[in-house]
């Protein structure tokens, strides 16, 4: 998968 | 989410309010290293750019919107407001030996070698030893107000809840990200001295005092 992965934690 | 996220999120979140209460009750932020405060708001500057364009939850996004507002208030705190009483002295850390071999780091190894991934990369990893300044200030100071030892205690304790959080999403949700959980580690085991002198010490009531 290109580009950022979604990151769910903060 | 699961309740070691939820609480270390939260220990974070009191972490952060303890200090800006320590500050504005004590008119003062003596003891506290100025330079792990701009390396906490660059952290999540270079880690939340992605507020505006990825929305995971109410959550997520109101918890991303205090995080990046508290660390710059703190910030302008103790650079502007309370200036007179900032210790620079004692804050000698030199950031650039933290902040060029992480940004280096970020480049060489990452999930993706793309602008978003490498600066969430380079927060990871920076967010990990963002705490030396303070432990190394203190070392030289040789002490610790009790507020500031519960603020490192909380902010040391939210990313020891994060392992919990993915030993947890390891074996329900089969979730697992190697570069953050390194990190976190290595952030984690950082505190460990403190921890150590946290709980003989802070919690019977004494003054944290380090060997100096």
């Amino acid at each position: 998968n290109y580009g950022h992965t979604v990151k769910d934690e903060l | 989410m699961n309740i070691f996220r939820l609480i270390g999120d939260m220990s974070h979140l009191l972490a952060i309010v303890l200090l800006l209460l320590k500050m504005w009750k004590t008119r003062s932020c003596a003891g506290i290293s100025g330079k792990s405060q701009i390396l906490f708001a660059l952290v999540f500057a270079t880690r939340y750019l992605d507020l505006f364009t990825a929305f995971i939850s109410a959550y997520n996004s109101t918890m991303k919107l205090f995080f990046i507002s508290t660390s710059l208030v703190t910030v302008y705190l103790m650079y502007f407001k309370f200036r007179a009483t900032y210790d620079a002295n004692h804050d000698t850390f030199r950031l650039e030996f933290l902040v060029v071999p992480v940004g280096g780091l970020a480049f060489l190894v990452n999930h993706n070698f793309s602008p978003l991934e490498i600066l969430w990369t380079f927060s990871i990893y920076l967010e990990s030893v963002a705490i030396l300044p303070q432990l190394f200030m203190m070392s030289k100071t040789g002490e610790a107000e009790t507020i500031t030892s519960h603020y490192l205690f909380a902010l040391g304790s939210y990313r020891a809840l994060y392992i919990l959080n993915w030993v947890f999403r390891y074996y329900f949700e089969g979730f697992f990200d190697l570069i953050a959980v390194v990190a976190g580690c290595v952030q984690t085991i950082l505190y460990c001295d403190f921890f150590y002198l946290y709980i003989t010490k802070v919690l019977k009531g004494k003054k944290l005092s380090l060997p100096a």
